[in-house]
């Protein structure tokens, strides 16, 4: 056995008269049902309509009906001036489903054989959402969001609501609520205008690590107040913020709290109403932004970069040395060095030194020595000098070699030799001579 | 060293002193590893004296002050077309003898400059050719522990070939004279090298920078009238030292 799928509604096709493009047979009495899934309707477009034109379409006729609703009747030619046509202009069903009925009578003209029609059809998405209220009283499709998505539609709710399951209106409950975004819009249930009365909701923003929340309150603020002696108490109603390891504070009146930079990447919100008096509710954006670090400061006989104004959470900064010099740290010398700064606000090492880059002893140099003439320890830029054991040896070609402690800690000769210079024996030259004076 | 004076300290500061079994030759430092000689100085019946045996000693003008070796000789190296069977036979006398360790060089001890591939020698050119080996005073050969010098001119090659012809009519066997060989003397006598001198330098000088011209090879008797001394012409084995300096 195979296993067959469902019969899915087709999203096009095509419907001809009989023996189109043949000229149709007399008393006719032709039917097409036709339809495209839920939530499609039919758009239907004639290629020809060559039908015998009658007035009202009274002889030969095609009849367009939705359940059993005539959207119209046709007969003539697109050409023609008799008959009714319906031109280039497609015809839209209401639903997913379209009957054609084409009839015909006993008699054609006898000059002219008309063909038929031909038309095309093709299932359009229905947005439910824009469609008119109705006005059985029912109410809108959806109490609060209409979703349109193809072949149907999805009603939601604002936040501090949520779905009954009619799926179409909106019940209060606000519980619950994470906001981590970097960036929103919150508002009480029903803002700007008052909620039902007794309302509990929270709000939770929370983001990543190493962010800053800032709340911007916009100026309609009104959470009822009760103004005391010791000032604006919010007995009844009101709005606490709660950020981590602070004291949480408690909003109400109708003056806005403005611009609240919390310095944490938590914000709690707590909504609340009893079931008496009128708070017209609040609205706020909030925004984040990165950590700041502090400028992370100079390295002696090196540099810092980027240098920009300020240092935010995960930006990284690079130190080189100057010429010459290395990179240590703890006493150990690194080949790089970068630091992030980290979402406590803290570079996560802390900068390292420059320490001047030293080239080691020079090479000894057999039957010769060597001879520092400036510079310290062996240090960067060190000038040494080295000469052999005259005059029992000598350099081929010079009487002394200079070697300078270069950056990449090789002892470099001016032309740019690195190998220690070798000393040469002199040969067949006495230091003490056979002479006679007698003659 | 016949006719000759002892040398002043440090005046031929590439001389070596060989001592073989009981034998005495001569030297020359050439390179702080490398010691030029004689072949026949390092060959004994036929056969390379082994290393160990050599005791080589430089740097001082009395062999009595010389209480040990210098140096230690590391391989011997002589030259492959020396085949003096008969002892008769002094064609390309000439051995290498590389040492142990390399000598650091001073005022008492230098190498002597090596002449270019195939130079040529001019007649009358003085040489300075010295050694450890005999001495003569009124025609009786005397042993000497004192450095020797003795200062002899290049002789033409036919008065050397002539001079050595004589002494074959004479009827007396002496090895042949060849292009490898130079002779040094003067026909009157009295001043030439001697036993125990063979190997030794026989120096010549360009513009005071001494260089091994020849080596003390052999010769009819000592300072003899009508007589020289021959030397291997060290001109001709600048190639065999150089290659065998280098492979070893």
């Amino acid at each position: 056995s195979m296993w067959l799928p469902d019969s899915v509604p087709a999203m096009y096709g095509e419907v001809q008269s009989p023996e189109y493009p043949q000229p149709y047979p007399p008393n006719l009495q032709e039917q097409w049902d036709l339809s495209v899934p839920e939530g499609y309707q039919i758009r239907l477009t004639f290629t020809h309509m060559d039908i015998e034109a009658s007035p009202g379409c009274y002889y030969d006729a095609l009849t367009v009906l939705y359940n059993g609703k005539v959207l119209g009747r046709f007969c003539g030619h697109e050409n023609s001036a008799d008959g009714h046509h319906p031109g280039n202009h497609p015809i839209l069903s209401p639903g997913n489903k379209l009957t054609l009925i084409f009839q015909t009578d006993n008699n054609n003209p006898e000059r002219h054989q008309n063909v038929g029609f031909s038309a095309q059809y093709q299932a359009i998405d229905i947005d439910e959402c824009s469609a008119p209220e109705p006005v059985d009283g029912s109410g809108p499709l959806c109490a609060q969001i209409c979703l349109n998505i193809l072949g149907s539609y999805i009603c939601s709710c604002h936040h501090g609501y949520e779905l009954r399951s009619d799926q179409r209106t909106c019940v209060l409950s606000c519980g619950g609520g994470i906001f981590d975004e970097p960036e929103g819009h919150l508002f009480s249930p029903g803002y700007p205008n008052s909620p039902p009365h007794s309302v509990s909701c929270q709000y939770i923003i929370s983001v990543e690590s190493g962010f800053i929340i800032t709340l911007n309150f916009s100026d309609n603020f009104h959470i009822e107040s009760v103004n005391t002696e010791q000032g604006t108490k919010c007995p009844y109603h009101w709005l606490q913020v709660t950020i981590p390891d602070r004291e949480p504070i408690k909003l109400c009146g109708a003056k806005s709290p403005g611009l609240i930079v919390t310095n944490s990447n938590t914000v709690t919100l707590d909504y609340h109403t009893d079931e008496e008096g009128l708070s017209n509710g609040w609205s706020l954006d909030y925004s984040t932004h990165r950590v700041n670090c502090p400028p992370p400061g100079n390295v002696v006989k090196g540099r810092v970069t980027p240098n920009p104004t300020q240092f935010f959470y995960r930006d990284y900064i690079f130190v080189r040395c100057d010429q010459g010099y290395k990179l240590m740290m703890n006493g150990q010398e690194i080949e790089s060095f970068s630091a992030m700064c980290q979402s406590n606000g803290q570079w996560h090492l802390p900068l390292p030194e420059c320490h001047i880059i030293d080239c080691g002893e020079p090479q000894p140099l057999l039957n010769g020595g060597v001879t520092f003439l400036s510079g310290f320890q062996n240090q960067y830029r060190s000038v040494i000098q080295y000469h052999c054991n005259e005059p029992f040896y000598y350099f081929f070609g010079s009487l002394n070699v200079n070697f300078t402690c270069e950056s990449d800690r090789k002892w470099r000769s001016n032309n740019d030799v690195v190998v220690s210079p070798l000393c040469i024996p002199v040969c067949g030259q006495p230091t003490n001579h056979i002479t006679g004076i007698q003659r | 060293i016949t006719g000759g004076s002892e040398a002043p300290e440090n005046t031929i500061p590439w001389q070596v002193l060989l001592t073989i079994s009981a034998g005495r030759g001569g030297g020359m430092v050439i390179a702080n590893r490398w010691i030029m000689t004689a072949a026949h100085v390092v060959v004994h019946n036929n056969l390379p004296v082994s290393s160990e045996t050599v005791h080589i000693y430089m740097g001082l003008n009395d062999v009595k002050t010389l209480d040990h070796p210098t140096a230690y000789a590391a391989s011997i190296h002589i030259h492959p077309n020396y085949t003096n069977t008969n002892n008769l036979d002094f064609n390309n006398d000439i051995a290498l003898i590389k040492l142990k360790d390399p000598i650091t060089f001073n005022a008492s001890i230098m190498p002597i400059c090596l002449p270019e591939e195939r130079d040529t020698y001019l007649t009358g050119l003085i040489g300075l050719v010295s050694g450890y080996g005999l001495t003569k005073n009124n025609s009786r050969l005397f042993s000497t522990n004192k450095l020797n010098y003795v200062l002899l001119p290049v002789v033409e090659d036919n008065i050397c070939a002539k001079s050595i012809t004589s002494v074959k009519d004479a009827g007396k066997d002496v090895p042949n004279l060849t292009n490898n060989m130079f002779c040094a003397g003067r026909p009157e006598g009295g001043k030439d090298s001697c036993q125990g001198d063979s190997g030794g330098p026989y120096a010549l000088s360009d513009h005071g920078r001494f260089w091994a011209a020849g080596i003390v090879s052999w010769g009819v008797g000592c300072g003899e009238k009508g007589r020289y001394g021959v030397y291997t012409r060290v001109a001709n084995y600048v190639g065999w030292i150089k290659k065998t300096m280098q492979e070893n």
